[in-house]
């Protein structure tokens, strides 16, 4: 299968909606400036899949929302008093077979996960079970590479790399 | 338990050398480096570790920690690729990987990608070097929007423009 | 000890601040960043913490672990050079410093190393991207000779060459 | 001051005797593709300031030797056979007064260190005043990045931080 879109709402440096359409391209690139949001995007994607916040940067869910922040001592205008307080990322991934799969996570008020395929609501279990049957497997995560850990993978212990190998088997 | 752990060492340890000498070949070596995995126990695989050797064309070292930045790169990327060829994931989300690596291995590494990119396994690659998100089909461009205080995406195709 | 901590103290903190924003200053934001040390207990300096914080232009958050790769870099080489300037040395090895930094801030670099390299202090760097290591004044080749298995050494001298 | 030279003789990837005159630039880039030798330069730099061999990537002072090592199988031809038994970095160092300072290090056939300044051999006590007199402070080490560590040092802890000014003041 491939990934088609990826939906972002109010998702670390992304305020509102956000929507990416990859078509059916099968090497999509991103760039852009230093800061400018190209690995919160990578923690969109990780996020939706299961990954934990601790492994996306953050401490807890709600670090993951959307901040604007005001400053100390700048005025509160109305509008952006409102921070947001939830987020939701959603990936369309068409199946090998032609399905197409609308995974989206929420981060809800209460800072909790909600996970919903094709719109209904799941468990946390019967989702990671969908991506299995994909080949997604988000406990052994060896096809995500987080920036700066590259070089490790090729000296990390002898046991990191059996238990590596034994998650994928 | 055991029989699923060498079925998935058998088949990596059989296609690592063949990935690394696909990444490290040249012009000026065209065999390209070496890699192996060995288990550091015969008779409990899964108990005891597997040691990663590679070696960059002509050089003679086999201890990984007397590589460079570099080098150590193309054989982290090398072993990555041989154990997703396992059990293959849809998709590689791959974070500047190339931030170590002098122009001609960018080229090789893109290369790779080029070659491997299909219906069978997507590559999405954020990285800031032109030689390789020039390779890409699709472009995602982000950038901050001052005003709303927002990332934002653009996007654009780049299989209707000619090869840079 | 206490005297000769706050002085170094005094003197770093002073400076951080000014030092970030000469390498975070562009013309979208003249401004630039800013940054700031503080003691996290007032009474015994040297037994608690020192906290650094560094704001890029035109962010709002004040802590380090939401920047950016190329945000924290950035943020390091202020801190860095900051603490220099208090008993400075008279020279800096880099080694590839600029391996996370996007085009713009490897030429902000580059332009603050050229305004500070001088007799009193002398910058080495190691770099594999063209924005800075052609600001150089002497530029030192290091290639492999395979026939004797060997790094071997060229070095140019860059002034005597129009600016690229 | 300023480094004007230095001077390696089979010192990690360098194979007999190899010089690099910096003249009297303020601003020296070094360049070469992967695994060339630069970081090795840099190596050899804080190797000859007194850098502990476990801060450049080995194990003990002979692992800096060169070694030409011949793979297993391959025959060993008389030339090749004489593995280097010893290594040496050499900097030429101008003092701000114009007197110009030789600083030598060698790694002899026992493993062990000797230290020269204007080719007398001196205590490494000695000749770690010498260059603190220069203001070139080995133990905090806060002119010399090594590759990979930069980003760090923007996110060490308190204590770290307050250690680093200490050992500066
Ligand atoms: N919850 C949040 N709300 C708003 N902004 C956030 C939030 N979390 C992180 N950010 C911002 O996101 C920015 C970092 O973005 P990111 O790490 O994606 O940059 P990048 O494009 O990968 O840059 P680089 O090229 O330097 O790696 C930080 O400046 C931080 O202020
Ligand atoms: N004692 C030694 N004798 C001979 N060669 C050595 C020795 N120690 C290290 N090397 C070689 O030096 C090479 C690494 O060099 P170095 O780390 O300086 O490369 P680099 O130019 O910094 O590359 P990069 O751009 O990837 O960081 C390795 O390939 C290793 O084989
Ligand atoms: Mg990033
Ligand atoms: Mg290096």
């Amino acid at each position: 299968g491939t990934l088609k879109a990826i939906e972002l709402c109010n998702f670390k440096s992304y305020r509102d909606t956000h929507r990416v359409d990859l078509g059916d391209s099968s090497f999509s690139a991103i760039i852009g400036p230093n800061g400018s949001g190209k690995s919160n995007m990578m923690d969109a994607i990780s996020f939706v899949l299961g990954v934990r916040s601790s492994q996306l940067r953050s401490t807890q869910l709600k670090d993951l929302i959307y901040r604007g922040r005001i400053m100390r001592g700048e005025e509160v205008s109305s509008t952006q008093s409102q921070e947001a307080t939830s987020a939701y990322v959603l990936v369309e991934y068409e199946k090998s077979n032609g399905d197409l799969l609308k995974l989206k996570r929420t981060i809800t008020p209460s800072g909790t996960s909600e996970y919903r395929i094709n719109n209904k609501v799941t468990s946390s279990g019967e989702y990671n079970a969908t991506m299995k049957k994909e080949n997604i497997l988000v406990k052994a995560r060896n096809f995500l590479v987080f920036q700066g850990d590259v070089e490790q993978i090729a000296s990390q212990s002898p046991q990191d790399l059996s238990k590596l190998i034994e998650i994928t088997s | 338990r055991c029989d699923k752990f060498n079925a998935a060492f058998e088949h990596i340890s059989g296609v690592i050398d063949a990935t690394y000498k696909e990444l490290t070949r040249s012009d000026a070596f065209p065999l390209g480096g070496s890699a192996t995995l060995t288990v550091e126990d015969e008779h409990e695989p899964y108990l005891e570790g597997i040691k990663y050797h590679a070696m960059p064309p002509m050089k003679r070292f086999r201890e990984m920690e007397l590589l460079s930045g570099g080098e150590k790169t193309m054989a982290a990327l090398a072993l990555l690729f041989s154990i997703h060829s396992f059990h293959p994931s849809p998709f590689f989300v791959l974070d500047e990987i190339d931030a170590a690596l002098d122009n001609a291995n960018v080229q090789r590494v893109a290369n790779y990608i080029r070659k491997h990119a299909g219906s069978k396994c997507q590559f999405i690659v954020i990285s800031l070097k032109r030689g390789l998100y020039t390779h890409g089909e699709c472009l995602v461009g982000i950038y901050r929007d001052q005003e709303v205080n927002s990332s934002k995406i653009l996007t654009m195709d780049l299989r209707s423009y000619p090869d840079t």
